[in-house]
């Protein structure tokens, strides 16, 4: 087990490793961190959420990562991440604001199943590892099983499909219990999922391609979002809502956030644009964090500074 | 454990609606087990496959004889999945 205090944040970690870091990382900042369970994936394994908390039950901005396993940059960028926000608050100005006005839910490994298969059977898994009823394959695509537009454009029916959208909207464990935490809190100002590959920021709609009451505002955050992004490395993302940015793809988290009134909703792809995909180096896992920070900083002063 | 000796990943660049129906229906061919990591969208677009080592040839030979460019974004995807387990591992250590 690492111990604490030298968890490198330049490679690759199983899940164990993750999870004995969120402990340490709770142990280490007891008053303003806690560690909440919120449900349990289809093999039982605990989803782990990161409370960042001041007191009190305030409006709440929510960070979930690596829904699809081999994004493995992604649940790497959370992890450091958590750790940014913990050990700077207080001294850094925007966290210690932030913090003091609104609470933090970070999941760092939002497909534990998917995540461990990936390190041990298959590094390419994508989908949740639910059996599906009468069909060999396993898996739903976690991020095509929402109640948002579910089972319309970009998104399939086939068991076999790495975009099966499952047998119904919120089938799976891993999405139904965000989705119930979310409405159970009831005051979620803002969702932010952290995907990649290919350096883009999105916001909705995926599942229709007509522009969303918010796009203005959204679109502008956004833009200042990858200008931040940009500063650090010379990233360069792209910008728009998933439809016009990507594909029309039903069933996406962020939709279902928007609809569901949490108008601060956005979709991050990290690096990089194709040179190694999903097989990012590990050496590449700082900067891909620092620089998607500057962007998460951007949103979340905005969403600090226009309360809804 | 899944192993991917072989298997090349390419970038695919459809220069028009023709192209990317193909590149959909080459997608649909099972038996070629071909993993789309970033799917053909838009003419002009690039897109990311996935083409395990027995399928390579035969994926090549389609591209050329649909005159799709194409170009290798990954040579062997094992090397890169060994590198990365070797610095995990090393890292454990």
């Amino acid at each position: 087990r690492e111990r604490s205090g030298n968890f490198n944040f330049e490679a690759y970690h199983t899940l164990d490793e993750i999870s004995q870091e969120m402990d340490n990382l709770v142990a280490k900042h007891p008053g303003l961190l806690s560690k909440l369970t919120i449900g349990r994936s289809f093999e039982k394994r605990p989803m782990n959420v990161l409370k960042f908390s001041t007191g009190g039950n305030k409006p709440a901005i929510w960070l979930d990562a690596g829904i699809h396993a081999r994004e493995w940059v992604t649940q790497a960028t959370a992890v450091w991440t958590a750790n940014k926000i913990a050990s700077e608050y207080g001294t850094d100005p925007f966290i210690t604001s932030l913090l003091d006005k609104m609470d933090i839910f970070l999941l760092p490994v939002t497909n534990p199943d998917g995540y461990v298969f990936s390190h041990t059977k298959n590094r390419m898994w994508r989908k949740t590892r639910s059996k599906v009823a009468g069909s060999l394959c396993v898996g739903v695509d976690p991020n095509r099983n929402w109640d948002a537009g579910f089972g319309g454009p970009g998104a399939s029916n086939s068991p076999c499909s790495d975009s099966y959208h499952g047998p119904s909207a919120n089938s799976e464990v891993e999405v139904k219990s965000i989705v119930d935490f979310i409405k159970s809190h009831g005051n979620v100002k803002a969702f932010i999922t952290i995907h990649s590959y290919s350096q883009l920021l999105m916001f909705p709609y995926g599942y229709k391609c007509t522009k969303s009451d918010s796009f203005d505002e959204l679109n502008e955050v956004a833009l200042k979002a990858a200008q931040s992004v940009a500063s650090l490395h010379g990233t360069k993302y792209k910008v728009g809502p998933i439809c016009s940015v990507i594909y029309q793809a039903s069933g996406g988290s962020i939709d279902w956030a928007y609809d569901s009134g949490i108008k601060y909703s956005f979709a991050f792809e990290l690096r990089d644009t194709g040179r190694y995909g999903f097989l990012l180096p590990a050496s590449q896992i700082l900067p891909t964090a620092q620089e998607t920070w500057l962007g998460l900083k951007t949103i979340m002063e905005h969403v600090r500074d226009h309360p809804y | 454990r899944e192993t991917f000796v072989g298997d090349q990943v390419l970038e695919v660049t459809p220069s028009n609606e023709e192209q990317i129906v193909n590149l959909k229906e080459l997608e649909a061919e099972e038996h070629l087990q071909l993993d789309f990591w970033k799917p053909p969208t838009t003419p002009g677009e690039t897109a990311h496959v996935r083409v395990p080592f027995v399928s390579v040839q035969a994926v090549k030979a389609f591209l050329e004889s649909q005159g799709i460019d194409y170009s290798i974004m990954i040579e062997d995807v094992q090397v890169l999945l060994d590198n990365e387990n070797d610095e995990m591992l090393l890292n454990q250590r």
